[in-house]
């Protein structure tokens, strides 16, 4: 554990509270992407099915808990309770372009072959591409309520962390896993444009519009 | 590199 992957974790625990808080607080999930959200969902469990077989820290077990139960409790506000307020005509990327080369590619490019291995590298690059159903969203609204802006900033900021992260381990420990490096700089390129017009505009006090 | 390693990130 460094400070640049402890700051990634923490981004990533706030980015999903402030989600839940918003969604909660305003009684609605407009403007958000229950696509993405599904993803989130299925990279979780893909990856983290890992709890039953082994054990890495406490600290490590409830993080992994906290981010499965977060995930499904927003699927449950999105498509349960409040799916009045759920703006699927918006939300009309198609998902299966990202699932299926994502696992097509995890029976490529993977360490071992094994059942828990395959999984795992699915969630690896089935969440590099996860938000796009949310940033294709973004685009076609033109816009995002500022505490949406804040929640994709933080969720941006995760593996932006975790890359700073990778390159202390490399020094440090000699650790290099070319499969979440890639699959981390793909996913912190998607946010780039993102970034810029949240530095430009929603610090400024402005709403995120598009031009 | 061993996978187990990146296994210990989220």
């Amino acid at each position: 554990m460094n400070i640049f992957r402890l700051c990634g974790d923490l981004s990533h625990l706030l980015a999903i509270l402030l989600l839940l808080f918003k969604i909660w607080k305003t009684r609605s999930c407009a403007g958000i992407s229950g696509k993405t959200q599904l993803l989130f969902t299925i990279v979780y469990t893909a990856r983290y099915l890992d709890l039953f077989t082994s054990f890495v820290s406490v600290y490590n077990s409830v993080m992994k808990i906290v981010f499965l139960t977060a995930s499904y409790g927003t699927l449950y506000l999105m498509f349960y309770k409040f799916k009045p307020t759920y703006d699927h005509n918006h939300d009309s990327f198609r998902i299966l372009y990202l699932i299926v080369p994502a696992l097509v590619l995890s029976f490529i490019i993977v360490h071992v072959y094994t059942v828990m291995e395959i999984l795992w590298t699915f969630s690896i690059y089935l969440e590099a591409v996860a938000i796009m159903p949310q940033l294709f969203m973004v685009s076609r609204t033109g816009e995002a309520e500022t505490i949406t802006s804040h929640y994709l900033f933080a969720l941006g900021s995760y593996r932006a962390l975790y890359i700073l992260n990778w390159i202390y381990r490399y020094y440090t420990e000699d650790f290099l896993d070319w499969i979440t490096i890639m699959a981390g700089i793909v996913q912190t390129i998607l946010y780039c444009d993102f970034f810029y017009l949240y530095i430009t505009k929603v610090l400024k006090g402005k709403r995120l519009s598009l031009p | 590199v061993k996978s187990d390693e990146a296994h210990d990130e989220l």
